[in-house]
């Protein structure tokens, strides 16, 4: 395949590879390729390798290019934003660096200890409230997560706390009692006084295909409103959340790109684009 | 499933002595998106299929199954193989402790494991020191604390540095009498040099009988830069596979075990302390196949 209107096949094979290794799936990496494909067939793209792979970046830039990317926050205290998704993806350090970012920006931020569950997970985050500032509310180890996330709220609105964070337990979306428990917990924070305007997924840039059945049933039970894609900093790309934005239509929010307060950005899908076909 | 898949493309191939490679090349380009969407890695799946071609290739056709049937059979039977083979079995030092290092990502459930595999070892009538060697992340330490209280195991810590813990937990086993120690460290990156010397400085501290890289069953084409660079640095002894009680499909397990060459010694299976047990290939390969 060379010459015009035709694309050297090595080079659509490169694309496909650097796709595939970042985690974009196949359905996804079929749909760019095809796009691409028909660009080139309809003259609108000569078979220039650096020109497909131009295309390319700016067709993966429009895929995430949905939603409100803005963190949203009304007018007023209350605010509440939860944190939720799978073991160990990065929930209760991404809540550490909002509350440094948050309490930066002049905002009076709560965290509360909503993974009632976990070893040490109220210890934890009460280090990240320490180190950033930021008030907070646990409860007793193995109360109802919904409660203390109530307690919070109430406090921080008699407060007049800006933002109340909450965290929650990891837990796999194919468990069915562990997805119920979190849309109770849901409820209640955005039971009034509370204002819920976030519902944040938190999904690990390691993760392979499965980031994207997580995305499905977090988002059926709990209407996520953001993404967070962490672990960014290390070799994985995180391509899934391709997949997860043209479906489901939610915008990834921000990155996190290490351990520390500071590690926590918005996306930016060009270079976000740029990294994803090296 | 992959035999209703397959039937249709198959359904054209008349009863010969053979398959003819075009018919064996589109059956195998099906295999090849199936193990790719079960997050097997790319280099994995290519010499996967190029080996399964080869027997394809002089295979005569069953009486019993259809060609499709028979290929999925061999694809099993491959992937059992490699997954399988040489199983772990854990064989005490001749002067105790027995040292066990856990390593691997954030996040991947490596303090948990160290819990589960203090009980595991108790069970077997061990006398297991817990050592937690992760001075970095928030409450690392408290979180084994509790997770060793909560089984009745003791558990090590100083707030000094990873290396001087590790050296020192094992001086406190010796001391009194402990005859398995299990450190917990730090997640890291395997990109990160400085990490990636640490962990290395940790083993050479304390000289571990098993090295055990963590990976979580979620992971996707990552597993094979996780693998490579842990075996690399800290020359593995086995492989544990955590969160298999979630639903992804699985194929880190065949990345990393082909990357490594080393067995999975164990799966977990839950949050809770008794979530650990032996690996079975033959599951973990339908598993894969979907
Ligand atoms: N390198 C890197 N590590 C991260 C990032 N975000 C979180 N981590 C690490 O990932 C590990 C797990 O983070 P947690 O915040 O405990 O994750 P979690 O989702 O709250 O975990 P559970 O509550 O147990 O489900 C910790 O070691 C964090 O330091 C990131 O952006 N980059
Ligand atoms: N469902 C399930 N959860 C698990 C399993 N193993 C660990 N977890 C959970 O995964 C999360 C992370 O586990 P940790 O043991 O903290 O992971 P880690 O590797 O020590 O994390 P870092 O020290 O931050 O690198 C916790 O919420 C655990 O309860 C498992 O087999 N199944
Ligand atoms: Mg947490
Ligand atoms: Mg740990």
């Amino acid at each position: 395949l060379r010459g015009k209107g035709r694309i050297d096949q090595q080079v659509y094979d490169q694309l496909e590879e650097a796709m595939i290794l970042a985690d974009v799936g196949i359905p996804t990496t079929a749909k760019l390729l095809d796009s691409m494909r028909n660009a080139v067939k309809e003259k609108k793209l000569s078979g220039d390798a650096s020109e497909l792979a131009n295309y390319l970046k700016d067709e993966i830039a429009a895929v995430l290019d949905v939603g409100d990317t803005e963190l949203s926050m009304e007018e007023g205290p209350g605010n509440v934003w939860l944190l939720v998704g799978v073991n160990g993806v990065g929930k209760t350090t991404t809540i550490g660096k909002l509350a440094h970012s948050e309490t930066r920006s002049g905002k009076k931020v709560v965290l509360a200890a909503g993974d009632t569950f976990r070893a040490a997970a109220a210890d934890q985050l009460e280090l990240w409230a320490k180190k950033t500032g930021a008030d907070f509310i646990k409860g007793a180890s193995g109360a109802d997560p919904s409660s203390v996330i109530f307690d919070a709220v109430r406090h921080g609105v008699a407060q007049e706390a800006d933002l109340i964070i909450a965290d929650s337990a990891g837990r796999l979306h194919n468990k069915a009692n562990l997805m119920e428990e979190l849309k109770k917990v849901r409820r209640v924070a955005a039971r009034p006084p509370g204002k819920l305007t976030e519902v944040l997924l938190v999904i690990d840039a390691t993760t392979g295909q499965n980031g994207l059945i997580q995305a499905r049933l977090f988002t059926e039970a709990v209407q996520v409103t953001g993404i967070v894609l962490t672990k960014l900093d290390g070799t994985a790309k995180g391509g899934i959340v391709l997949a997860i934005a043209s479906e489901l239509n939610i915008p990834i929010k921000l990155v996190g790109v290490g351990e520390g307060v500071e590690d926590l950005f918005p996306l930016d899908r060009e270079e976000f684009a740029e990294t994803l076909i090296g | 499933n992959l035999t209703d898949r397959f039937e249709g493309i198959v359904k054209k191939i008349k009863s010969k002595g053979r398959l003819s490679e075009e018919d064996i090349d589109s059956i195998l380009r099906d295999i090849r998106i199936a193990l790719l969407e079960a997050d097997v890695a790319l280099s994995v799946v290519q010499d996967f299929i190029t080996n399964v071609k080869q027997r394809c290739l002089s295979m005569e056709l069953s009486k019993s199954l259809t060609p499709a049937q028979q290929i999925i059979k061999y694809v099993n039977e491959e992937l059992t193989a490699i997954l399988g083979g040489e199983q772990l079995r854990i064989s005490y030092a001749p002067k105790p402790p027995t040292v066990i290092l856990l390593a691997g990502l954030q996040g991947s459930g490596k303090t948990t494991t160290v819990a589960k595999l203090g009980r595991w070892f108790k069970q077997q009538g061990r006398h297991p020191l817990l050592v937690g060697a992760d001075l970095a992340r928030p409450a690392a330490v408290e979180q084994l604390r509790i997770l060793g209280s909560e089984a009745g195991l003791a558990v090590f810590s100083e707030p000094t540095d990873p290396v001087s813990v590790a050296r020192r937990g094992l001086e406190e086993a010796l001391r009194v009498g402990r005859d398995v120690v299990i450190v917990d460290t730090a997640g890291r990156l395997s990109i990160d040099q400085v990490l990636m010397e640490e962990v290395r400085r940790v083993s050479v501290a304390v000289q571990p009988h098993y090295t055990f890289l963590v990976i979580d069953a979620m992971t996707g084409q990552d597993a094979v830069n996780t693998a490579k660079a842990f075996h690399e640095t800290l020359e593995l002894d086995g492989i544990i596979l955590t969160k298999v009680d979630g639903d992804a499909r699985g194929g880190a397990a065949l990345s990393v075990k082909q990357v490594a060459g080393k067995p999975i010694a164990f799966v977990t299976t839950g949050e809770k302390i008794n979530e650990i047990e032996t690996f079975y290939p033959e599951r973990m390969a339908s598993r894969i196949l979907g």
